[in-house]
């Protein structure tokens, strides 16, 4: 059975979706 | 058997990560396409064994992926505390920022992670450098409702005044 295969690593919008200060 | 060293490092899968490893010795800092070590992808996915036997073997904790992506950003964004503080044990930046202006603690707090904040702060994370939108980690945990991560680092800062 194939192992389910992780999607790269990845650093997330840290603000996404707040108002810019 | 086809996992890539990668998978291999993400999923936790020790041995057979070894057994690919021994056959070339710059295997375990060799970048994938976007610049990802085996020990960022494990440490993105929190499979402290795998960083631990990474460490040992020579992996580099300093290395920076295309987008100065680094294991202890990737390593707090998930809030693996204990994967943290084996990379600060070898002196990596605790304030490694990357082109999205993130820094360690940023990514704990975003992610309300309190015991990776806690140890972030207990160690010297920097409370004053701001997100590309000039969200400094306080701004940050206020504007996410994160309380319990917003009183971890207004009592860091109350401790600082008093010393």
């Amino acid at each position: 059975t194939q192992l389910p295969l992780y999607t790269s690593p990845s650093l997330p919008n840290i603000t996404l979706g707040l108002p810019a200060t | 058997d086809t996992l890539s060293i990668y998978q291999l490092a993400a999923q936790g899968e020790l041995t057979l990560l070894k057994e690919n490893l021994q056959k070339d010795e710059n295997l375990v800092n060799k970048p994938d396409k976007r610049g990802f070590t085996p020990l960022m992808w494990a440490s993105a996915f929190g499979e402290i064994e795998t960083v631990r036997c990474l460490l040992e073997l020579g992996a580099d904790p300093h290395a920076l992926a295309d987008q100065r992506e680094s294991a202890v950003s990737l390593a707090s964004t998930g809030g693996y505390t204990g994967i943290v503080v084996l990379l600060l044990e070898k002196n990596v930046n605790i304030n490694s920022y990357d082109w999205n202006g993130g820094t360690p603690i940023l990514y704990a707090v975003r992610g309300n992670h309190v015991k990776c904040v806690e140890t972030l702060l207990a160690r010297g994370a920097d409370l004053t450098m701001e997100a590309d939108s000039g969200y400094t980690p306080m701004d940050l945990a206020v504007a996410l409702g994160h309380k319990k991560v917003q009183q971890v680092i207004e009592n860091h800062i109350l401790k600082l005044f008093r010393n």
